[in-house]
């Protein structure tokens, strides 16, 4: 029920009572506030420009490394990419919230970059580095 | 350092110090395998560097081609459009095959021409390369040397005797052979591969060096270098490379002769994946079946 309750307007409050009413107490609006913490890609560009390296680097001038960040709190939605592990793990989380942890947000999908390079003698590298890029993330 | 702020845009999050900038560099080279920054003699043009008249000389321009071809798939993959490349540098459908299947390809400059105290003295002919900076645990997939020739050339350094002497022949194509040669102790010649070249071709050409560049590899001591001869088809007698046609260290940057190597990555793949030396937990900690296989764990 996810897509429907994002597509709700936080004024219709007839809507929202009902949806309470529906989700047996659940408040989906503290739900969408909860998303926008909830495990997701954050863009982190690093700029070989920007740390002066044109150099040496001949290409890229830098590329989007990405990150994961939020967190991985029940209910998991399917636009969290939980693993069956992650709903384990937070099951067992919330009957035992000091011991177990929850579910880690980390990258699922990563991609390769390759680099293009001068070294110390003026030759030249053209290096693939493989996982270098997070694709999406999700609850592990 | 910069965050998204959630509407795909960055914002400045903090200004780093200088000393908190150089450990942050310093994390990123480490992240790229290197234990340095390269200083390169070579300087690059500052404004657009991948433009096709950069006054890149051969070695990086044939690498930026290939790079220029790799195009990101559906899977994330980064995977090879070869037609760039195969227009240029006459690339071979191995030379595609070795492309893909490296982790690393590398194209050294030809530094023959700046060796000091070797008898073989048609500079011209000789070839040494760096191979200080080739990464450690890696595995050659295969190495060319790669050569041009130039028709004009030929035309332009052909003497009169030989004029005529294809005037004799007729129409018979005058063919060459070009020979390397790897050059061993006491400038001992041993053979590494040979091709017929039609006087009517004009181009690339590559000849396969991987036995030397393994074995230069292994032992660096006895890299001396490579060494071309050329020779008549009809009657084996040798000529100059500038007869030939081939474009030496003199001639146009963009067509001076290099040397591209293709390496394997021979490291385990997580170690791959940070390129570093990931600390191994002690056996007794380890009851996981999937790792009795002595592989590290992720």
């Amino acid at each position: 029920r996810s897509s429907r309750i994002r597509r709700q307007t936080p004024n219709n409050n007839k809507k929202r009572s009902k949806d309470n009413e529906e989700f047996g107490g659940w408040n989906p609006y503290a739900d969408a506030r909860l998303s926008r913490r909830s495990c997701q890609k954050k863009n982190l560009y690093v700029s070989f420009r920007d740390l002066g390296w044109q150099d040496w680097i001949i290409a890229p001038d830098g590329y989007a490394a990405s990150y994961c960040n939020g967190e991985c709190s029940f209910p998991l939605n399917a636009h969290m990419n939980a693993s069956n592990h992650a709903i384990v793990q937070t099951l067992v989380h919330l009957m035992n919230p000091y011991r177990v942890p929850k579910p880690c947000c980390a990258p699922i999908k990563l991609s390769s970059i390759s680099v293009l390079y001068f070294d110390d003698n003026s030759n030249v590298i053209l290096k693939k580095y493989r996982n270098m890029v997070v694709k999406s993330c999700g609850c592990h | 350092f910069y965050y998204d702020n959630g509407v795909d845009q960055t914002v400045v999050h903090k200004h780093l110090n200088k000393r908190e900038k150089k450990e942050m560099q310093s994390e990123i080279l480490h992240l790229l395998g290197l234990e340095h920054r390269p200083r390169p003699v070579l300087m690059l043009p500052s404004k657009k560097k991948l433009e096709v008249d950069d006054g890149l000389s051969s070695a990086p321009r044939f690498l930026i081609d290939v790079y220029q071809s790799l195009t990101e798939e559906d899977s994330g993959e980064l995977k090879l459009t070869p037609d760039l490349i195969e227009r240029e540098f006459n690339v071979s459908d191995s030379d595609v095959h070795s492309m893909d299947e490296a982790d690393i390809i590398m194209s050294f400059v030809n530094r023959g021409q700046h060796l000091h105290g070797i008898r073989h003295h048609h500079s011209f002919g000789r070839f040494w390369f760096d191979l200080s900076e080739v990464p450690a645990q890696t595995t050659v997939i295969s190495a060319e040397l790669r050569l041009y020739i130039n028709l004009t050339m030929v035309q332009e350094n052909m003497n009169t005797t030989e004029k005529a002497d294809e005037e004799e022949t007729e129409g018979k194509s005058q063919n060459f052979s070009i020979t390397v040669y790897e050059i061993g102790l006491e400038d001992s010649l041993i053979y590494i591969d040979s091709m017929e070249i039609d006087s009517h071709q004009e181009g690339w050409v590559a000849v396969n060096v991987s036995v030397p560049l393994q074995k230069w590899l292994v032992n660096p001591e006895e890299n001396f270098g490579l060494q071309l001869v050329c020779r008549l088809s009809t009657s084996g007698k040798q000529i100059s490379a500038r007869e030939v046609g081939l474009v030496g260290s003199h001639g146009n940057d963009k067509l001076q002769p290099f040397m591209v190597a293709f390496f394997r990555s021979s490291m385990p793949s997580t170690q791959k994946q940070l390129g570093q030396q990931l600390p191994v937990p002690p056996k007794e900690l380890i009851d996981d079946e999937d790792f009795e296989n002595d592989e590290v764990p992720k």
